[in-house]
């Protein structure tokens, strides 16, 4: 493993940290959106499906239980749970998921490395994934008051895909037999589609003032 | 052939 991918996979982390943090001790999920979590959740349990048939590594089976554990607890928290649930901005999480899920699926069925159960699902996984900050990066954009933990789990996930890419370049050039094209085109949107917040995250936090997002 | 099951990224 480079280091890219393990930092990478580290800021992924402390993203989800970052979040079950403001849902733990604070009892609030303001300005997160629910459709991207939900998302999330379907992104891991369709892409951890090897979990128990291939056996990789201690590390990779740890963080992927993490990753499903934390994704599906937050949904749970923000759904069930009687205060965090109240914190939840409903009315500016509109985004209509749905409709990305459709496309997803039918891109996977169309593209995909082999046309297996669990291939198709694994493409399915890195679409949907790519499109899954979509519903969060709206909600923030209509938060007028954008909370500094909502915005620093924005810009852990926007760093982490960032990293991502910098490792399959390092991996390019290291394992030439490794090239998934899915991945690496879907990774690169998913970044893409943080750029603009990354600039305003970036600019705030130079100027030392709070996080705005123009509407 | 080459193993699919490379796929260790996460």
């Amino acid at each position: 493993m480079n280091l890219f991918r393990l930092a990478g996979d580290m800021t992924h982390l402390l993203s989800v940290v970052v979040l079950l943090l403001k849902i733990h001790t604070i009892k609030s999920c303001a300005g997160i959106s629910l459709k991207t979590q939900e998302l999330y959740a379907i992104v891991f349990a369709a892409r951890y499906l090897d979990l128990f048939v291939h056996f990789m590594s201690l590390y990779n089976t740890i963080m992927k239980l993490v990753f499903l554990a934390s994704s599906f607890s937050i949904v749970w928290y923000m759904r069930q749970h009687k205060i965090v649930r109240r914190t939840y901005d409903k009315e500016h999480d509109t985004f209509r998921h749905q409709f990305i899920l459709l496309p997803c699926l039918v891109l996977a069925l169309l593209i995909n490395e082999k046309f297996t159960f669990r291939e198709v699902m694994w493409a399915f996984s890195i679409y949907l994934e790519a499109v899954a900050i979509l519903p969060q990066l709206v909600l923030l954009q209509r938060t007028r008051n954008i909370d500094n933990l909502a915005g620093h789990y924005v810009f852990f996930l926007g760093a982490y895909r960032a990293l991502y890419i910098l490792n399959w370049i390092y991996r390019y050039f290291t394992e030439p037999h490794f090239v998934h094209w899915i991945s690496w085109i879907a990774g690169i949107v998913q970044t893409l589609l943080y750029a603009d917040f990354f600039y305003y995250y970036i600019t705030s936090w130079k100027n030392n003032v709070k996080l705005e997002l123009p509407a | 052939e080459h193993e699919q099951y490379e796929k260790d990224e996460l």
